[in-house]
């Protein structure tokens, strides 16, 4: 099973078409492997984009310094997921 | 056994043998039909709500993204509320006396047990593709709509990758399939998540449907029930201008086939979780859900065509 360890989902906020278009650009980057949950469309509306862990530094500094807006909506992708996969492992007990 | 937990995360399993106990509970109004199978030969088994006859019909499906657990959530709860409520709900009675109703609550069933197996990011389908190392195609891009136009990727390794043709995945051609030897469905609602969005066609262009007006009226209705409940804000309109535009999706498919009546609904995130909504927030978002699927349900009742 594929862990998501230190992984964050950025909410961005995209303010023009040429931020979009570097959005859509870093998208293309394979090597950052970001998964875009929510993809960037029309300025003014946010983004999501989870962004593995080895990645995150670097994407927050193109996003700075390309003055693009954004905040952290997920700290770490594995917490939630294990918050999940304890939840459905108690429930099967109850339910069982 | 009675005891399925309905505001919690299910297995593929698990959602299985609850649909198979709504049938057991309910053997004169529901039963299960095996539409096809998926890549790695798991059934797309729809739960089908008749009160006798082939009345027209409407088509729910939940879960063609895998990883969008709560729409495959909300699917096996509403199925037992129309279940349960027939006979006692005068809306969900009277519907069931003029249409049937067939539910497919996991579309994709291989993606789903991989999302909850191996990677839970999962989105498609897990079928192979020819000279390429990744797999998967997206299965709401490989509709015969405007196939591989705008908003699809041609690359195997896109989580929107549309395929090598449109219905090359066994699970979009099964409800092609199914649909056409019906004949006489008369609305197609698909339930995705996240964004909190009722949208309808079309995403393969950006020109109105001949029956934008009455499409936008009646999803205008549907997100003013839905935000009646918990105050969850809906956007309204075609896909294209509500997202992006968006090649072979299944609602374009539906509306060019000629079910006028197509909403594709991307359910609650709350702005903080995305698609990885708690297990706490299945029963808020399937009962707000459902007063928008019955205000739509309403309207395509009362308005035979």
């Amino acid at each position: 099973r594929e862990t998501f360890v230190g992984d964050q989902v950025l909410e961005v906020t995209p303010s023009n078409e040429e931020q979009i278009v570097n959005l859509k650009e870093l998208e293309a980057e394979e090597h950052l492997q970001l998964d875009f949950w929510k993809p960037p469309t029309t300025p003014g509306e946010t983004a999501h984009v989870r962004v593995p862990f080895v990645s995150v530094q670097a994407v927050k500094a193109f996003l700075e310094s390309q003055g693009i807006d954004y905040s952290i909506m997920i700290e770490d992708v594995q917490v939630l997921l294990d918050n999940e996969n304890d939840e459905m492992l108690l429930n099967q007990r109850r339910e069982r | 056994s009675g005891n399925f937990n309905f505001e919690a995360y299910h297995t593929l399993d698990e959602i299985s043998q609850e649909m198979d106990n709504l049938v057991a509970k309910h053997p004169g109004l529901l039963s299960k039909l095996t539409i096809g199978r998926s890549f790695e030969k798991r059934p797309m088994n729809v739960l089908k709500f008749s009160t006798g006859g082939n009345k027209p019909a409407i088509w729910l499906d939940a879960g063609i993204h895998a990883r969008e657990w709560v729409t495959q959530a909300t699917a096996v709860w509403t199925a037992n509320k129309i279940a349960s409520e027939y006979g006692t709900d005068p809306f969900i009675t009277s519907l069931l006396d003029k249409m049937d109703i067939f539910l497919l609550p996991v579309t994709n069933p291989d993606g789903y047990v991989f999302s909850h197996t191996k990677n839970r990011m999962w989105r498609k389908t897990r079928s192979k593709v020819a000279g390429s190392l990744c797999v998967g195609v997206d299965p709401n891009r490989n509709w015969d709509a405007g196939f591989g136009g705008p908003g699809a990727s041609n690359s195997p390794c896109s989580d929107s990758y549309h395929g090598p043709s449109a219905n090359s995945e066994v699970e979009v051609k099964s409800i092609v399939d199914f649909i056409k030897s019906h004949g006489n469905v008369k609305a197609f609602i698909t339930i995705h998540s996240y964004s909190q969005l009722l949208m309808f066609p079309y995403g393969y262009k950006c020109t109105k449907s001949d029956s934008f007006d009455e499409l936008n009226e009646v999803a205008l209705k549907a997100a003013q029930s839905v935000a009646s409940l918990h105050g969850t804000k809906y956007k309204v309109g075609p896909i294209c201008s509500v997202i992006y535009q968006a090649s072979g999706g299944s609602i374009d498919w539906a509306y060019d086939s000629g079910i006028k009546y197509s909403f594709a609904f991307e359910l609650r995130d709350t702005g903080r979780y995305g698609f990885l909504l708690p297990a706490s927030q299945i029963l808020p978002t399937a009962q707000e859900t459902w007063l928008g699927l019955k205000t739509i349900m309403e309207h395509v009742r009362d308005h035979p065509y």
